[in-house]
């Protein structure tokens, strides 16, 4: 493979396959969403129906966010607060047909990018860090 | 600039500086490096001390797991710690002087990376967006 060859390569090599991702699921609270978060140390997770179809992103900050009160944070209404309230959506995506140069230039943007198909299953996640690598890599011949 | 040169790039052209920088100071309580994570939107960010030199890196992860209690998350105790006790140190940090491929090698790992001088004093920070960018911009040559 070339320096210029790998833009053009699938991404499928480069993508952190499902079972590997930590996420969370619909109708979730927002806090078991905060625990996961803080446990698996991830900021930022996908947020999966029960066919494991990508239906929004969550994060730390979306979730303390939502419970910023005037004068204290409101933790106590965490348990109340389903993960659906406060997750983003749509959520960045790239398709599993998609070459290395298309998953580079949305990467600029946000820091993962989820992998689907044309049925909008969440087959997994595409990286900066995995993206950085490869460039390292292949930028030096 | 060839696409080869630009790894041997100044770092100094892709900083971020100081100003533009949000951070939190050493003795501020985690309340408040709280607030100033969710109000920025930044899942991290540096700690200075008063002559603006880096001490460490503070993030929502960081303090939401000091108080993960064994029932409950224990966020009355947040204006009582201290961000000196939960901010992770030594800091992922690069040199003024360094160039480009140096930055890239770093972020593999690193989200952002603090730009310091021979007195440890804060300049900026190099970030993975900022260093997408610009290998999208010399790749295709
Ligand atoms: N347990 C760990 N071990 C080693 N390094 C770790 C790590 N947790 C975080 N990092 C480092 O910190 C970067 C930012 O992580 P963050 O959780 O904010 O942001 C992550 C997270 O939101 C998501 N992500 C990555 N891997 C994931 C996974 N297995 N499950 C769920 N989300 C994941 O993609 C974002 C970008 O990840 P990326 O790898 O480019 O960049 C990661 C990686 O370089
Ligand atoms: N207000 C905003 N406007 C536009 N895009 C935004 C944004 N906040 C976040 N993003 C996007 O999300 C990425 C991850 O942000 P995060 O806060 O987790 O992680 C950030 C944050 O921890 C730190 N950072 C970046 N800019 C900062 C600043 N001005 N002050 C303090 N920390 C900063 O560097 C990390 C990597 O930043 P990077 O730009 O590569 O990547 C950013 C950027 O692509």
């Amino acid at each position: 493979v070339t320096s210029r060859d790998f833009l053009d390569m699938q991404i499928e090599e480069f993508i952190i396959s499902s079972e590997k991702v930590a996420h969370v699921q619909v109708g979730n609270s927002a806090e078991h969403a905060l625990l996961v978060l803080t446990k698996t140390g991830y900021s930022s997770v996908p947020v999966l129906d029960f066919k494991y179809r990508l239906k929004g992103l969550v994060s730390t900050q979306m979730i303390t966010d939502a419970i910023l009160g005037l004068d204290h944070i409101e933790y106590e209404r965490l348990p109340d607060i389903k993960v659906d309230d406060v997750m983003q959506s749509p959520v960045p995506t790239i398709h599993i047909n998609e070459k290395f140069k298309k998953g580079l230039d949305l990467l600029i943007n946000h820091p993962f990018l989820c992998v689907v198909d044309d049925e909008e299953t969440f087959i997994g996640i595409l990286t900066r860090r995995v993206v950085l690598k490869q460039l390292k890599k292949h930028i030096y011949q």
